[in-house]
C-alpha cells in the first residue's frame, strides 16, 4: 500500500491544510501517484485549494502535477476505511488533511499513519497543547493532553501491527527575527522530543506565497504559471524541497 | 448588564484567544470590571494565560489588572446562560473566547453578544470561509456558509429583542511588508462588509510580544515587568489601543 502521511494537531490554524497541500503537490510535480483525503467535510482547505487548482488548469487549458483528492463526508469509521482502502489503490502516497479539533476521525486516521506530521506555530499558546512550560526556565514541566493522546495513538498502533509511526513535529511560520523566541520554544520542543518520542523539523517559514495562491490553486512550484506573481522564490522552493526531504519518506520507483 | 464581546470564528488559530486575552487586560487596565468565559474547555487557551498570570502575581508578589475568568465545562446551554449571568453579576464587560471549530456553545455565545468580533489571518485561506473569491479579478463571487451563520444569528437576535450585534471583522497578524495580499484581502473583506453587514478593522500585527508572553501571563501594557522583555514596545502598545478603539465600545463610569 501506498506510504500513509497524515497532519494532525488538535490546536487550529497550526498550518496542516497549508502543509498538506504543498507535500502533496510536491510529490505530484515529482512524478510519483499521490492521493489525498479531506477529513474537514465543512472548512475542506486542502479540497478547496485543490479544486481552484483543478480549474486554472481548465480554464487556462495546461496540465498541472495534482494529486487525487476527496473530502471525507461520512459517518462511519468503516466508511473512512472504505475511502483509504479506495484513495489507497495505486497510490504511491496517501495524505489526510485533518481538523484542527477533537475528531475521532482525526483521531483513527493519525493510527493508520506511516508518519505523522505535526505542525505548529512558534509560539507557547500553540506549544501548550504538547507541554507546559516553566515561564522563568522556559523547561517544560508537565505534558499536556495533546502529546499524551499522539503517543497512546503510536502505541497502540506498535501494538497492534508492530509498525512504528514517525511522529514529526513540524514547527511552521518561522520569522527568524524573531529569534529569542525561537530559541526558547526550540529548546522546549527538544526537550519534549526526547520524553514524548516524537523528532522536530523546521519547516516552512511564515511567507505570503504560501497562502496567496489559494485562489487560483496554484503553489511555488508551479514556474512559468506565476505570471506576476513569478518574483525569485528560489529561497521558498528550496526550503519546501528541504522539509520534504525532512520527512524523509521512502521513495517508490516512480 | 455588562457590554458583552464574543471573540467567535470557525476558523483555527485566527487570533480569537490572543485578542480576547489582550482586550480584556487593556480594559482591566484601564479600571474596568471585567469577566471572561473560555469556552474551549480542552485546550483553554484564554484560561491559560490568565491562570499564568494570576502565578506570576502571585510569585512576584505584585498585582496586575486582570479579568475574573473562568472556563466553561458544562453540557447545556441552560449551564451557559447561568455562567454567563453569574459572570455578568457586577460587570463592566463580559468577554467571551470561543473555539475554532462549530460548536453549539460558541453559536449560542454569538448570538448574546453586543459586539461580535471575527479575527482572521490576512488570508484567502481563512476568508474561504465567509466568501469565496474569483482567482483573476479576487472579487467575493459567492457567499460562504460562516458568513450565512453569524448573518442567520444577528437576524434572529434583532427579530427576538430587537437589539442589533456591532460585527466586527478583526484582521489579525497583519504584515504591511505582504502589500499586495493585504490590498486584495482588504479589498474582498470592503465589498463583503456591506452585502454581509460587518465593519472591518485593520487590528493586531505580527509581533512576536502577543505570544511570547503567554508562559508568564504577562502582556506589553504591563510596564516595567518586563525585564528583558521590556524592549520598546511602543509602537505595539499604540497599536492594541487602537485596536479597542476602534471596538467602540460604550464606556460606563469607571
Ligand atoms: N508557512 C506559512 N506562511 C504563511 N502563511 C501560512 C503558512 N502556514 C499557514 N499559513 C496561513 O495560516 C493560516 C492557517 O493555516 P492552515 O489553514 O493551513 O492551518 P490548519 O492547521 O489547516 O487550520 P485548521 O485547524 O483551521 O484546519 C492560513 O491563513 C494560512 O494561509
Ligand atoms: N497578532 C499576533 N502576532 C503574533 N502571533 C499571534 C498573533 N495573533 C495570534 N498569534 C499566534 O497565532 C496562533 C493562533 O492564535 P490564537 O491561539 O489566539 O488563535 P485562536 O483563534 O484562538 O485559535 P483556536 O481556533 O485554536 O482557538 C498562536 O500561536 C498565537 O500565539
Ligand atoms: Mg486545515
Ligand atoms: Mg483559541
Amino acid at each position: 500500500g501506498p506510504h500513509v502521511i497524515v497532519f494532525a494537531n488538535e490546536k487550529g490554524g497550526t498550518g496542516k491544510s497549508t502543509s498538506a497541500v504543498h507535500v502533496a503537490v510536491a510529490l505530484a510535480s515529482q512524478g510519483y501517484r499521490v492521493a489525498g483525503i479531506d477529513l474537514d467535510p465543512r472548512q475542506r482547505t486542502f479540497y478547496r485549494y485543490l479544486e481552484n487548482r483543478d480549474a486554472t488548469a481548465q480554464r487556462r487549458g495546461i496540465d498541472l502535477p495534482t494529486p487525487a483528492y476527496e473530502v471525507f463526508t461520512g459517518d462511519t469509521l468503516g466508511e473512512l476505511e472504505q475511502m483509504v482502502e479506495r484513495m489507497s489503490d495505486g497510490a504511491d502516497y496517501l495524505i489526510a488533511d485533518t481538523p484542527g479539533r477533537d475528531d475521532r476521525f482525526a483521531r483513527h486516521m493519525a493510527t493508520l499513519a506511516n508518519t505523522l506530521v505535526t505542525p505548529m506555530n512558534d509560539s507557547f499558546v500553540d506549544f501548550d497543547l504538547v507541554g507546559q512550560v516553566d515561564p522563568d526556565t522556559f523547561k517544560v514541566k508537565k505534558l499536556s493532553f495533546y502529546a499524551e493522546l499522539i503517543w497512546e495513538a503510536r502505541k497502540a498502533r506498535a501494538k497492534s501491527d508492530g509498525v512504528t509511526i514517525d511522529w514529526v513535529l513540524m514547527r511552521n511560520r518561522l520569522q527568524h527575527i524573531e529569534a529569542r523566541n525561537m530559541r526558547r520554544v526550540g529548546a522546549a520542543l527538544t526537550e519534549l522530543a526526547k520524553r514524548v518520542g516524537f523528532r522536530v523539523l523546521p519547516g516552512l517559514g511564515e511567507r505570503v506565497v504560501y497562502r496567496e495562491l489559494f485562489p487560483s490553486g496554484l503553489t511555488l512550484l508551479d514556474k512559468g504559471m506565476l505570471g506576476e506573481l513569478g518574483v525569485s522564490h528560489i529561497a521558498a522552493r528550496q526550503e519546501l524541497r528541504e522539509m520534504v526531504a525532512g520527512l524523509q519518506l521512502p521513495r517508490p520507483r516512480a
